[in-house]
């Protein structure tokens, strides 16, 4: 059974059978896409598994890849309203060289998006980080500004289209140093209520989950589809 | 003129046989999250001439049928997949990343002599 496994594994791409330590909750995206597709397969409906309908991309493999960043408490916050500053990183290493990668979408999750406990404006900032991080050096020396845009609360996910950095990442591993991302608490002078931008800043240092959606298309199981007999 | 063909019992012909791939049973289950298992099947059974007529089988497997017919040193046409079907997996690897994959020719659908 080894042999056998050991060639079955080939087969879906992988060199040995992952051993996870815990189950990562699986994304209500793939959840949806796995269910059509089971779906569709049941009733018996031919359908073209190399382009994701839901995305609009064509591809036959969907990533989830958890944030691997860390949240960084500088002594000298980096501006006086800094509510959080965190470095993202997402190792692409899972990606094959034969895939071509079709999307990459960052995903922000700031908390639920709810009207209950309403807090402060957001401004929020995102910086490609182009040198390593320096142990000890409390804020990374950000590129180029990659997004900056105000958050008005509730704020739920907000998505990034980073197909362009994770092309570049792809092609070359070591450029790969992150983004850096840093919330500011927006001043509200004429909402009247006073929030506690720490309390607010808390809590959102407890809800904040970054994730980064790739799909890639593996042309060698992508043919044109051809007639069968 | 017709070529008397010894009459093969029905369940001894070619056709598709269920198989169910259960993860578990693979120690798989530990990082594959959906499906649990899926029924792949499996083809098996004879080919006589007589089937490759009436399934859906290859023109080469007609002929080889046919020849095997008049010359039992021929071997007999095979019965292999006709029709296959994809599945999704949802998995997880060493990273952490959790991989919604479509596998192409997973299911059996339909066999025929080949």
């Amino acid at each position: 059974v080894q042999f056998q496994e050991y060639v079955f594994l080939q087969f879906l791409d992988l060199d040995k059978a992952p051993s996870p330590q815990k189950f990562q909750p699986v994304p209500y995206i793939l959840k949806k896409i796995f269910q059509d597709r089971e779906a569709a397969a049941t009733t018996g409906v031919s359908q073209d598994l190399c382009y994701v309908k839901e995305l609009g991309v064509r591809g036959n493999v969907l990533r989830f890849l958890p944030d691997q960043g860390f949240f960084l408490y500088p002594k000298k916050p980096f501006q006086a309203s800094s509510c959080l500053q965190k470095l993202l990183y997402f190792n692409l290493s899972a990606i094959k060289e034969r895939e071509q990668l079709t999307l990459a979408q960052l995903g922000l999750d700031l908390g639920p998006s709810s009207y209950y406990n309403l807090g402060p404006e957001l401004e929020l900032a995102l910086f490609l980080v182009q040198e390593p991080h320096v142990w000890g050096q409390f804020t990374p020396k950000p590129g180029k500004i990659f997004a900056l845009q105000s958050v008005p609360w509730p704020q739920g996910a907000l998505r990034f289209n980073l197909l362009d950095v994770a092309k570049d990442w792809n092609d070359n591993p070591q450029k790969n140093f992150g983004l850096f991302l840093e919330i500011l608490v927006k001043e509200d002078r004429d909402s009247g209520v006073n929030f506690q931008p720490e309390d607010a800043c808390t809590r959102l240092r407890r809800s904040l989950h970054a994730s980064l959606l790739v799909v890639t298309l593996n042309s060698d199981q992508c043919h044109p589809s051809r007639k069968r007999r | 003129a017709a070529i008397p063909v010894p009459k093969a019992s029905c369940k001894n012909l070619c056709h598709r046989h269920q198989l169910f791939i259960n993860f578990r049973d693979l120690g798989w289950h530990k990082w594959i999250i959906a499906p649990k298992g899926f029924m792949a099947n499996y083809c098996h059974g004879d080919c006589p001439f007589s089937l490759t007529v009436s399934l859906n089988s290859s023109n080469y497997a007609f002929m080889q049928a046919l020849m095997q017919a008049v010359d039992p040193e021929t071997p007999q046409a095979v019965c292999i997949p006709s029709k296959l079907s994809p599945i999704s997996m949802l998995y997880q690897d060493n990273n952490d990343n959790v991989i919604l994959r479509h596998y192409e020719d997973m299911v059996v659908d339909e066999c025929g002599c080949g």
